[in-house]
C-alpha cells in the first residue's frame, strides 16, 4: 500500500506534465489519502503542494490557496524553510491572481524574509519583484519603488540582464 | 488600471511558466 502511494504521486505528476490536471488532481487526492492513512506528514506536504499546482491550470486559485496553505502548515511542522519560502511565494502569487493584494504582500514578505535568511539571491530578488508589483496594484508607488530598486540591485549582482 | 495590471500580471506570469514544470517528486 506504501508503493502503491508512490505509485499514485508519480501518476500524479506525470498527467500534471502532461498536462491533465484534472486526471493528475484525482491521482493526488488518492496519494493524499494514502499518505494520511500512513500518517506520512512528508507525502501529505508534497500531494497537498501538488494539488495547489494543478488547481492553478484549471484557474482554481481559491482551492490552490487552501491547499498551499496546507503545504505551509505542514512544511513549519517538518521544519523545512525551503519549501516553506516556496508555499509562502506561491500563495503570494496566488493572491495576486485573486486579486487579493494585501494577502499577496503579506506572503511575499514572509518569502522575501526566509529567503534573506537562507542567502538566497535570487528568491530574494523575485520576492521584491512581486512586492514591487502587488504595491504597483494597490497604489503604494513609494513602497513599489523601494521594492524595485532593491530587485535591480540584485538582478545586477546575480547577472540577470533580463 | 489596464496597464497596473499587465504590470502586476509580469511577475505573476513568470511564475506560471516556471510551475507547469513543477512537481514534487515521489
Amino acid at each position: 500500500r506504501a508503493a502503491a502511494g508512490r505509485a499514485l504521486g508519480n501518476l500524479g505528476n506525470s498527467h500534471y506534465l502532461l498536462g491533465h490536471f484534472t486526471q493528475a488532481i484525482l491521482f493526488h487526492k488518492q496519494r493524499l489519502a494514502i499518505a494520511k492513512e500512513f500518517g506520512d506528514t512528508a507525502a501529505q506536504r508534497r500531494a497537498y503542494s501538488n494539488l495547489g499546482n494543478a488547481h492553478i491550470f484549471l484557474g482554481r486559485f481559491d482551492l490552490s490557496a487552501e491547499f498551499y496553505k496546507k503545504t505551509l502548515q505542514l512544511s513549519r511542522q517538518l521544519k523545512d524553510p525551503l519549501v516553506e519560502a516556496q508555499s509562502c511565494y506561491s500563495l503570494g502569487n496566488t493572491y495576486s491572481l485573486l486579486q487579493e493584494y494585501e494577502k499577496a504582500i503579506e506572503y511575499h514578505l514572509k518569502h522575501l524574509t526566509i529567503a534573506q535568511e537562507l542567502g538566497d539571491r535570487v528568491g530574494e530578488g523575485r520576492a521584491c519583484w512581486s512586492l514591487e508589483n502587488a504595491y504597483i496594484s494597490l497604489g503604494n508607488h513609494e513602497r513599489a519603488l523601494h521594492f524595485a530598486e532593491k530587485h535591480l540591485e540584485i538582478s545586477q549582482e546575480i547577472g540577470d540582464p533580463n | 488600471v489596464q496597464r497596473m495590471h499587465l504590470i502586476q500580471m509580469d511577475s505573476v506570469q513568470r511564475w506560471m511558466e516556471d510551475l507547469k514544470f513543477m512537481t514534487d517528486c515521489e
